[in-house]
C-alpha cells in the first residue's frame, strides 16, 4: 500500500 | 486548497449550521434522525483526533473544532433539550448495521494499520453511510420539512464538491487517496435520489 497520505482535508 | 474544497467545506458548514438553527429556532427536532447525528458526531470524533497530535493550519483546526462542537450540540438538542419532539418511532434504522461492518472494513482495507489511521479510515467509511438513517426516516414518514431538505442538499453537495477537489488535486498535485475517493463516490451516490427530488420538487419532499 502507498504511504498513508497526509490527511490535510477536513 | 482549491475552490472545490473551499466551497465544499462551506457547504458542509452551511448544512451543519442550518440544522442546528432549525432545531434551536423551532425548538423541535421533528423529522430529524438523531441516529444520523450520533453517527456524524462519531465520524468527526474519530477523524479529528489528530487535533491533539498535529497542526495543519488555523483554518483546518478552526473548522474541525466547529464541526465537532456543532455535531455534539445537535445531538444534545435532539436527545436532551428537545427530547419530547424527537420522533423515535420513525428513527428506527439499526446503527449497528452500519458501525460494525464499517469497523470491520476499516481494519481490513486501510493505508496503514496504525491506531489513528484505522480510526480515520473508519470515519471515512462511516461518513459515507451516516445519512442512511435520515433518508430511511424520511422514506418512512413520507415527507420532510423544507428546511430539512436544504440541510440534506448542502450536506450532499459538500462531498460531491470534494470529488471535484480530488480530480483537481490529482491533476495539479498528483495527490489521490483511493479510500476517500471511493467512499466519497458512495456517499454522493446515496444522495442522487434525494437530489433528483430536491431539484424537481423544490418544495417539501415526499420520497
Amino acid at each position: 500500500w502507498q504511504h498513508p497520505p497526509s490527511h490535510d482535508e477536513l | 486548497m482549491n475552490i472545490f474544497r473551499l466551497t465544499g467545506d462551506l457547504s458542509h458548514l452551511a448544512a451543519i449550521i442550518i440544522l442546528l438553527l432549525k432545531i434551536w429556532k423551532t425548538r423541535s427536532c421533528a423529522g430529524i434522525s438523531g441516529k444520523s447525528q450520533i453517527l456524524f458526531a462519531l465520524v468527526f470524533t474519530t477523524r479529528y483526533l489528530d487535533l491533539l497530535t498535529s497542526f495543519i493550519s488555523l483554518y483546518n483546526t478552526t473548522m474541525k473544532v466547529i464541526y465537532i462542537g456543532c455535531a455534539y450540540a445537535t445531538v444534545y438538542l435532539i436527545y436532551m433539550k428537545f427530547k419530547a419532539t424527537y420522533d423515535g418511532n420513525h428513527d428506527s434504522f439499526r446503527m449497528e448495521f452500519l458501525v460494525v461492518p464499517v469497523g470491520g472494513l476499516a481494519c481490513l482495507v486501510n493505508h496503514d494499520f496504525s491506531f489513528l489511521e484505522i480510526l480515520w479510515t473508519f470515519s471515512i467509511y462511516l461518513e459515507s453511510v451516516a445519512i442512511l438513517p435520515q433518508l430511511f426516516m424520511i422514506s418512512k414518514t413520507g415527507e420532510a420539512e423544507t428546511i430539512t431538505t436544504h440541510y440534506l442538499f448542502f450536506l450532499g453537495l459538500y462531498r460531491a464538491l470534494y470529488l471535484f477537489n480530488w480530480i483537481w488535486r490529482f491533476y495539479f498535485e498528483g495527490f489521490f487517496d483511493m479510500i476517500a475517493i471511493v467512499a466519497g463516490m458512495v456517499q454522493t451516490i446515496l444522495y442522487c435520489d434525494f437530489f433528483y427530488l430536491y431539484v424537481t420538487k423544490g418544495q417539501g419532499i415526499s420520497l
